[in-house]
């Protein structure tokens, strides 16, 4: 079914 | 000093509409080009954009960059203290205001509300959103197609997988009571009146939750039209514009992974 991934490691800080 | 107009109500009322159920709170961060804001939900699986350009305002003056700390139920409230054909201004000191004022016009000019809003300290992270990224697949459909879609599959379960391959697309869902899907074809003719279409430089097929895909069907009254840009292992991204480009909301949701 898949893993729930989070947007953490796609958008970084300014 | 900011100042900004709007002539009608409806269109802040939409967009607020659109982000307060996945924000609570939020920095409207204003500047001479508009007023626009992004956020995280807490688990951090969507990120919601939004710009209001200073085109989309009858008046728009902001003499300095300001954030205003809002949160999102509470300006909620006070917008729905004005009718929909009312416009909407608000003023806010640049100098470290701790509210801003809210006025409600109504067409006549004879009725005229007062709110003010307390502002709130929000510390939040600015994130670098990539602009055009190179989209494996593009596909655009009227917002109400949109709606029918996700609202009926999201009532069967919340694995939606969005398979797209050259002109058509297919969304499925797998839940507890069963299982469903439903094609989209690319539309045959530009002159059909609602139309879909699709845009594949190498198919794709992801997962992602269907209860966020449900409740951007909130954003559906903003716009006729919804853009949904896939490329595989990356957020989808999903954008709703505003009418004579005076804004959009944006919505970028992480896709459910293989373990």
């Amino acid at each position: 079914m898949g893993k729930q991934s989070t947007l953490t490691s796609f958008f970084r800080p300014l | 000093m900011f100042e900004a107009k709007l002539t009608e109500s409806t269109t802040i009322k939409r967009v607020l509409d659109a982000i307060k159920d996945l924000i609570q709170q939020a920095n409207f961060d204003c500047s001479a080009d508009g007023l626009s804001l992004q956020a995280m939900d807490t688990p951090h699986v969507c990120l919601t954009t939004m710009t209001l350009r200073s085109q989309a305002f009858e008046v728009y003056r902001c003499d300095r960059p300001l954030s205003m700390g809002i949160n999102l139920s509470s300006i909620s409230k006070i917008l729905k203290c004005a009718a929909s054909k009312d416009s909407v201004k608000i003023v806010a000191d640049d100098e470290g205001a701790d509210c801003a004022e809210f006025i409600f016009e109504n067409e006549s000019a004879d009725r005229i509300a007062h709110f003010e809003l307390k502002l709130m300290d929000i510390d939040s992270e600015h994130l670098s959103i990539p602009e055009d990224s190179d989209y494996q697949a593009i596909i655009s459909m009227p917002s109400a197609e949109y709606r029918r879609i996700f609202s009926d599959l999201s009532i069967i379960g919340d694995t939606i997988t969005i398979e797209i391959n050259k002109n058509t697309a297919c969304f499925s869902v797998e839940g507890d009571i069963g299982n469903g899907s439903l094609n989209l074809a690319q539309t045959d003719s530009a002159d059909e009146k609602n139309p879909v279409t699709i845009n594949v430089k190498e198919p794709v097929k992801m997962t992602f939750p269907g209860k966020y895909l449900n409740t951007f069907t909130k954003a559906v009254p903003i716009s006729e039209f919804v853009t949904l840009c896939l490329t595989d292992g990356n957020p989808l991204a999903i954008e709703f514009s505003l009418p004579d480009e005076a804004g959009f909301v944006r919505y970028f949701l992480a896709p459910k992974i293989d373990q």
